[in-house]
């Protein structure tokens, strides 16, 4: 995180707050509860508080502008610069202008008003940009699903070193972004897709390309907006070109890089009992065309073909596969098979059914 | 994924100055720096910029430089005032 040059601070913890315009693109009643939830998200985690005034000045200010608005700093149309705010201080200090020109939505289409706003709040109450890609404050915009949106650790961090904590019990933590040199990383699920490995790790992906050295970091809803955080299990079905995804008793399948239409579906349709209730981690044998399903400590297995799952199962997991303990995540690569547990990796070779390697979570980064 | 079409050379130099100016504190003095010898000022922000979002810094505006431009963002400067 990063403090505004020269740590300008509001001197009150009781601060307020007018809208001073509504843009015709969303329902008032919608600008109204973005507004403040995007408040509450700093309020909840400070001593600060923000009230709604009408009809007189606020500290902070809210208004839609369309370009040239006086204030020295034109907005660009659609796209580019989405939104700008002032540092605390009197007059415009914490006022917060937000370019009419840009597709306004309360969901992922267009642009989130709730995310645009809650940033430029960090600008109102004293911090520049983060130049930690999942901070709140990194200066692109990245689409969070509002309703599972948390405040990073970098933002908490950043506001209480101004502010002070809030007065809760329990002090809220945030959501850190993966390092992918972290030798604590662990993974919720990793898969192939067409060449590259991809590893989930709450609401991020690491992308691994061979043929590039640096390991790429995204918001899984960068690709896929209809996806939650959080997949518990992945694996590709290389001759279908399908990449089915898991969370609870969900699944959606990608087909090539777009989510299929009708997803997700209930994983019982795949032949899950309903006693099942998520999937931890998964691979498909391309050589068998079978597919493996991890859950605690046992496992099935399903034929792509006859798109059943195979009698004779769940078995334990430690009976073909030996000493691999609860699965995180798995995928195959090159006739081998790569279980992950909590930082430990266990390189498989279902040929001669045994743990050829034991390696670190984060060995394919290049670290 | 789709690979991005070759760029106009002109239109990306045209979009590297306007970002580093708004963001990056580029002063653009219309000289033509940009073929003086020595240190480039563009290229000395377009290295602090590659280093603020963490891309390769080579002071040159490769194919995920121009990418990272083009996003949608704050207009608040990353750096100085």
């Amino acid at each position: 995180y990063v403090f505004t040059a020269g740590n300008p601070k509001w001197k009150r913890n009781n601060l307020t707050y007018r809208i001073l315009n509504y843009t015709p693109k969303m329902r008032k009643a919608d600008v109204d509860e973005a507004i403040q939830k995007a408040l509450s998200v700093w309020s909840k985690v400070t001593p600060l508080t923000f009230q709604k005034v009408e009809d007189k000045e606020a500290d902070i200010m809210i208004s839609f502008a369309y370009r040239d608005h006086h204030d020295n700093s034109p907005f660009d149309g659609p796209n580019g610069q989405l939104a700008h705010a002032f540092q605390p201080g009197e007059g415009i200090g914490g006022d917060v202008h937000l370019d009419e020109e840009e597709a306004w939505t309360k969901d992922g289409r267009g642009y989130n008003l709730f995310i645009v706003i809650a940033h430029e709040l960090g600008h109102s109450l004293g911090l520049s940009h983060s130049n930690d890609p999942g901070a709140l404050m990194y200066p692109t915009y990245s689409y969070t699903d509002p309703n599972e949106f948390l405040l990073p650790q970098d933002d908490i961090d950043g506001i209480q070193a101004i502010y002070g904590q809030s007065s809760a019990a329990v002090q809220p933590t945030g959501p850190v972004t993966p390092q992918a040199c972290d030798p604590h990383l662990t993974f919720d699920a990793i898969t192939t897709l067409r060449g590259e490995i991809i590893f989930f790790k709450g609401r991020y992906m690491l992308r691994k390309h061979p043929a590039r050295t640096k390991t790429e970091l995204n918001f899984i809803s960068l690709f896929w907006p209809k996806l939650p955080s959080g997949i518990q299990a992945a694996y590709e079905y290389v001759e279908r070109d399908e990449v089915l995804l898991f969370k609870e008793n969900k699944y959606w399948v990608l087909r090539g890089y777009d989510i299929a239409p009708g997803y997700p579906k209930p994983i019982y349709h795949l032949g899950f009992p309903k006693t099942v209730k998520r999937v931890n981690a998964a691979y498909s044998d391309e050589t068998t065309g079978k597919t493996y399903f991890f859950v605690a400590d046992r496992y099935w297995r399903y034929d792509e073909n006859k798109k059943t799952m195979d009698h004779g199962y769940p078995k334990k997991i430690v009976s073909d596969f030996g000493k691999i303990g609860r699965v995180d995540a798995a995928f195959q690569k090159d006739g081998y098979v790569y279980f992950f547990h909590r930082t430990t990796q266990f390189q498989f070779d279902p040929r001669a059914k045994r743990i050829v390697r034991q390696m670190k979570s984060i060995s394919w980064f290049n670290c | 994924f789709p690979v991005a079409p070759d760029e106009d050379e002109g239109k990306s130099l045209e979009l590297v100055e306007s970002y580093l100016e708004k963001f990056y504190d580029l002063q653009r003095d219309h000289q033509a720096h940009l073929r003086s010898k020595g240190k480039s000022p563009l290229s000395a922000k377009l290295k602090e910029m590659q280093e603020f979002f963490g891309l390769q810094v080579t002071g040159k505006p490769d194919l995920d430089t121009l990418e990272m431009m083009k996003k949608p963002r704050c207009g608040i400067p990353d750096v100085g005032q």
